[in-house]
């Protein structure tokens, strides 16, 4: 028996509007703990994670661990068709993911299950000496501010600030955010916008939002749910100077 | 000038 119910759907959706502009087919695999996704997209660049507990859902059934392989493009087709105040609920019949979006009106999609081109290596754990948080919504208008000069940005963590810096061919741009937190070592990390984001447009998944950072290091950003319920987060390479 | 690594280095 397989069937999870949902009653806010926008954790799927804002989830999959990241996860689906950085890889085309993904995992997802659901057992007695929760449902879980690890993806990396084709040049090896951003690794995406979610993890959305047992408890997060209404009704959670699931009495056998299940993979389902699936194209995001379809399913984030999907899920743009569910409102907020829908309830959604996912079963499996055959070959398809059946998504179910209940409100006014009920609407089924029967998302067609794939082959999977390719495989997705083990989440990689790395060692950061600084790790700080930031509201999201500071985070992106911080990026918005950067990249009317440039389409890469310095990420720069001292004991105070998080600076994000760029030189443009007729600007440069920089942006201070005063972090709050106890940091002993200084960081500093190049990266592309274009890459960032894409991690971004998860926003709404979460506030609180971790940055993890060493010199020269992947930028880790961590989106968590209230009580441990769920967690997305990304790995991006950075960009070395030869 | 700098270039764009993968994540394959830190895995």
């Amino acid at each position: 028996m397989f069937k999870l119910i949902l009653s806010d759907p926008s954790i799927f959706k804002t989830s999959f509007e990241a996860i689906s502009s950085i890889v085309d087919e993904v995992q997802i695999e659901v057992d007695s703990d929760g449902l879980r996704l690890n993806a990396i997209d084709r040049s090896h660049i951003t690794y995406v994670h979610l993890e959305l507990k047992e408890r997060l859902f209404d009704v959670f059934q699931c009495d056998e661990p299940i993979k389902l392989n699936v194209d995001t493009e379809e399913l984030m087709k999907v899920l743009k068709r569910s409102k907020s105040d829908d309830v959604m609920e996912l079963t499996v019949d055959g070959g398809s993911l059946i998504v179910t979006f209940e409100g006014a009106i009920k609407k089924t999609f029967k998302v067609k299950l794939i082959d999977l081109e390719y495989e997705t290596p083990e989440s990689p754990s790395i060692e950061y000496p600084v790790k700080i948080t930031i509201p999201i919504k500071t985070l992106k208008e911080s990026i918005q501010d950067i990249e009317i000069v440039a389409d890469r940005v310095e990420f720069n963590i001292d004991q105070d600030f998080l600076k994000l810096k760029a030189v443009g061919e007729f600007s440069d741009a920089e942006v201070e955010y005063l972090h709050g937190e106890k940091v002993t070592e200084d960081a500093r990390a190049i990266f592309a916008i274009e890459n960032i984001k894409e991690m971004l447009k998860a926003e709404k998944f979460a506030d609180t939002t971790y940055i993890s950072l060493g010199d020269d290091m992947p930028l880790t950003l961590t989106l968590e749910l209230l009580n441990e319920e769920g967690e997305l987060s990304f790995l991006l390479a950075p960009r070395i100077e030869e | 000038n700098e270039k764009q690594v993968s994540l394959d280095s830190f895995f």
